[in-house]
């Protein structure tokens, strides 16, 4: 649970 | 990768062939926000400068390069190829209203303080707004081509198809999310519900897209 950095998404 | 944001990318894609389709077939890139293209461009190089330092699939990386590549040839087929079919009176959006903002919001909200994830934020915050001078000049002009109204349904669509797709990792990845990427996505996609309400009730049944006097 929390947050997290999508780098994967365009 | 889930089907909600491959299928949100392919509508990216296809909005942005429709609009090369738009072009070369009038001859003409007439009812298109030059800035609109432009912001996009810059969207696109301060996001994918990650090509340089991260790698994350084939499909990634061929997509980035896609959309830099493809958006510096709009700017070049608007500025170069159908000058004379670009009318900057009618473009008009101030566009420093969003650049500074976007500067501002990118310099306080970023996951480090560091020249590249500054301009990976202000390229999410970018985006977020860079159709508003598009969507400005529809409501100038009243009006608007068939396939031009394609365009930007498309790209509404990708920006629709990514909150389930947030919600579809929310829920399989442990309840996670990427606050500035979400909240700026939500943000994006809100801005294209007047549109939206046009296009479903006069484009698909037929009408022309034409806004209220």
């Amino acid at each position: 649970m929390g947050w997290d950095i999508w780098k994967d998404e365009l | 990768m889930n089907l909600f944001r491959l299928l949100g990318d392919l509508s990216h894609l296809a909005s942005i062939f429709i609009l090369l389709h738009k072009i070369q077939t009038t001859r003409s890139c007439r009812g298109i926000s030059f800035k609109t293209q432009a912001l996009y461009v810059t969207v696109f190089v301060a996001r994918y400068l990650d090509l340089f330092y991260r790698y994350v699939s084939l499909y990634n990386s061929v997509m980035k390069l896609f959309f830099i590549a493809s958006s510096v040839y709009i700017l070049y087929l608007m500025k170069y190829k159908y000058r004379p079919t670009n009318d900057p009176s009618i473009d008009t959006f101030r566009i420093e209203y969003l650049l500074g903002p976007c500067v501002l919001l990118s310099l306080i909200f970023n996951y480090k303080f560091s020249v590249t994830e500054v301009l990976w934020s202000f390229s999410i915050f970018l985006e977020s707004v860079a159709i508003l001078p598009q969507l400005f000049m529809l409501q100038r002009t009243g009006e608007a081509e068939t396939i031009t109204t394609h365009y930007l349904a498309a790209l509404g669509v990708y920006r629709a198809l990514y909150i389930p797709n947030w919600i579809y990792r929310y829920i399989t990845e442990d309840g996670v999310v990427d606050p500035i990427a979400v909240t700026a996505g939500l943000v994006q996609t809100g801005l294209y519900i007047d549109f939206f309400y046009v296009y479903f009730t006069k484009v698909l049944q037929g009408q022309k897209f034409e806004l209220p006097a």
